[in-house]
């Protein structure tokens, strides 16, 4: 473990806090695409299976549990709780879309040729492009609650501080995962154009908005 | 040559 992964971590976790805070407060989830945290779901699932056969640490343990049950809880909040306040109109990305390559690339490009390990490898590559219906979304209606805008800053400085720990890691430890490295360098490339109007607006004070 | 990656994040 070293503080830019911890802190990766701490984003990640915050990021779902907001989120949960954001839906209870607001008792909407108006803004928040349901398909993009239905993906988050698959890839829980589909990464930390590996509580059934693989010890990390408690650290470890106790932060797939987390993920796994909060993303769950999450899906049923949009889905049962504050159901009426989704609007599935404006939440049209193509899932297929992505899964579909994800299923694909996982079965080519993977370390070892083993069920758990294919899944593993999916789930790095889907969550690399699971904000994209949420971001079409965002370009779609062109505007967000700011609270919404902070869950995504959050969500989206996770995966950005996972890279200097892999320099980190790469000089420490002798480890390096091409797999997790360039997943990870896609998924932060897709918060470049929302942390720029995030850094430009909602941090000077003003509503997130986009250009006409 | 590295071994493979252990799957030890997160």
């Amino acid at each position: 473990m070293n503080l830019f992964r911890l802190l990766g971590d701490l984003s990640h976790l915050a990021s779902i806090f907001i989120l949960i805070h954001k839906i209870q407060t607001t008792r909407s989830c108006r803004g928040i695409s349901f398909q993009t945290q239905a993906l988050y779901v698959t890839v829980f699932v589909a990464r930390y299976i590996d509580l059934f056969f693989r010890w990390i640490s408690l650290y470890n343990f106790f932060m797939k549990i987390f993920f796994i049950a909060s993303s769950v809880y999450i899906l049923y909040l949009m889905k049962y709780r504050y159901r009426p306040t989704h609007d599935p109109s404006i939440d049209t990305f193509k899932v297929e879309y992505l899964v579909g390559p994800a299923v694909v690339l996982s079965l080519i490009f993977n370390y070892k040729f083993e069920f758990t390990e294919i899944l593993w490898t999916f789930s790095i590559y889907l969550e690399a492009v699971a904000i994209l219906p949420q971001l079409f979304m965002l370009q779609r209606t062109g505007e967000a609650e700011t609270i919404t805008t902070h869950y995504l800053a959050a969500l989206g400085a996770y995966r950005a501080l996972y890279i200097p720990n892999w320099i980190y890691r790469y000089f420490t430890e002798d480890v390096v995962d091409p797999i997790a490295i360039v997943a990870g360098l896609v998924q932060t490339g897709l918060y470049l154009d929302f942390f720029y109007v995030y850094f430009t607006k909602v941090l000077q004070g003003q509503k997130f908005e986009l250009p006409a | 040559h590295r071994p493979p990656p252990k799957h030890d994040e997160l």
